[in-house]
């Protein structure tokens, strides 16, 4: 059965793009058939995987509104890597998708005829919770909170959960809440102890135990549009997002 | 002469509240009036100034509505420090409020009867180019671009400044880009230093010599809702903030 996972936080530069890139980066190094989706208008999925974004002429933006198929969108990086490309233009067209029939399940419209060819699809969230993070929600089997360990983002927390309860309850049933992915981590100061402290307190149960440090490779990586495992497999980059990705396999197998 | 100014770029996490805020606390305490806006409906703007946005009865969303007067809405913080609030509410508000008379112009008439109380209006703006971002542009006098020197927030740029383009002859002929803000810097980076040297080719006459050095306190001071200078005024926040805005005062003085 297809996963079909959304990285969200409305809070903006938690590490959402950078996680879902580097995630679908080691599955598909690992053997799954994954479809990474760019979700945000700025693009910067479609950037951090080389590809210069407001030079594409078909976006997710033509797939929503029916003018092309799938096949003629989606960008192959590898057998088994494929990306659902967005830039620019969709952010003019939020607001004129919110009239359109079924709005709320333009996405899940999208992939449904296709899921069946890949074992994972990844989400990668813009920094709200307009159209398209409800869209993402709708469309997925789960969801994980990407969380740098700070006042704001964690502020952010609330009104997201108030949405998924609201998602599962009108648009999508079976919404599981993975859980939330610490990202952006420098564990030795004192303001992240404390923030964590509060999220276990919280969050006893959907902690991911790996977290994601601070590195610059990271960064990097995405300016020279690869993900880590490409740039630098020996990093602490790579072996944060391979620890998380070994975690999250090992839940899959669980649940 | 009220000056309005904008904080702003549409990528995620780059300091812009941070930067918004300390700037506020900054100019209030060298005497002038200030009057800081939050029009994220996030509200981190309104918690970083300490107050809970979430159980505010009135927002700025209220006087967009029409359905209240500035003087029920406003925070008085000090004599010299005003704050206009934000919270959720708004967010599921921006929509409707694309079906407005002069739906570009709601932030430049709640501020017009009250803008000569002020020395100076900064308003804190979310991270996208949606409704709230063009009000802020339509209603300042200035903007000033905040970004991390980092390769998406770079990337941000361009499409920012098209923007401005767009407002500057459509909507407010007299707004003034005033500069770029590097926030959130660690210059010990090759890679931060590569979009530094990028950024310095690219606006070599925009780029503020001041910058802000990544430092744990301006986390800590946001978390415990007040300004660098109230929470520690001798760290190193503190210090590039204060370097900041007085060169946006000499500038001002020139202009
Ligand atoms: N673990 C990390 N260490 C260092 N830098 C990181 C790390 N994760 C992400 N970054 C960098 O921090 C910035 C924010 O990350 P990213 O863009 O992935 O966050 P986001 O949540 O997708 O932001 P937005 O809300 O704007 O979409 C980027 O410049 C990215 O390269
Ligand atoms: N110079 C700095 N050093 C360390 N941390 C910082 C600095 N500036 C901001 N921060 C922290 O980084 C995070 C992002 O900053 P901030 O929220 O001000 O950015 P923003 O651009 O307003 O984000 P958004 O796009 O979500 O509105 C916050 O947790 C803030 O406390
Ligand atoms: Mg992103
Ligand atoms: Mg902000």
């Amino acid at each position: 059965m297809t996963r079909i996972v959304s990285f969200i936080i409305q809070k903006g530069g938690c590490g959402k793009t950078t996680t879902t890139v580097n995630t679908a980066s080691y599955l598909s190094r690992q053997g799954y058939r994954v479809l990474a989706v760019d979700l945000d208008p700025q693009g910067n999925l479609t950037q951090h995987f080389g590809y210069d974004s407001e030079s594409l002429d078909l976006t997710l933006l033509d797939l929503f509104q029916d003018n092309t198929r799938f096949d003629d969108v989606v960008l192959r990086r590898s057998e088994s890597l494929h990306i659902l490309p967005n830039n620019l233009a969709s952010a003019a067209e939020e607001i004129p998708l919110f009239h359109t029939i079924s709005r709320e399940y333009l996405l899940r419209d999208v992939l449904f005829p296709v899921k069946n060819n890949y074992d994972y699809i990844l989400i990668d969230c813009p920094p709200n919770l307009g159209l398209f993070s409800i869209n993402a929600l709708a469309a997925s089997t789960d969801f994980i909170m990407v969380i740098s360990p700070e006042f704001f983002p964690m502020k952010a927390i609330k009104p997201l959960y108030e949405t998924y309860k609201m998602v599962r309850q009108k648009l999508n049933h079976s919404l599981q809440f993975r859980g939330v992915l610490m990202a952006m981590c420098d564990f030795r100061t004192r303001h992240s102890q404390e923030i964590l402290k509060i999220l276990q307190k919280n969050f006893p149960h959907k902690l991911f135990r790996a977290y994601i440090r601070t590195n610059v490779t990271l960064k990097e990586a995405s300016a020279y549009g690869v993900p880590i495992f490409e740039y630098d497999e020996h990093s602490a980059g790579a072996f944060d997002y391979q620890n998380f990705v070994e975690e999250f396999l090992r839940d899959d197998d669980r649940n």
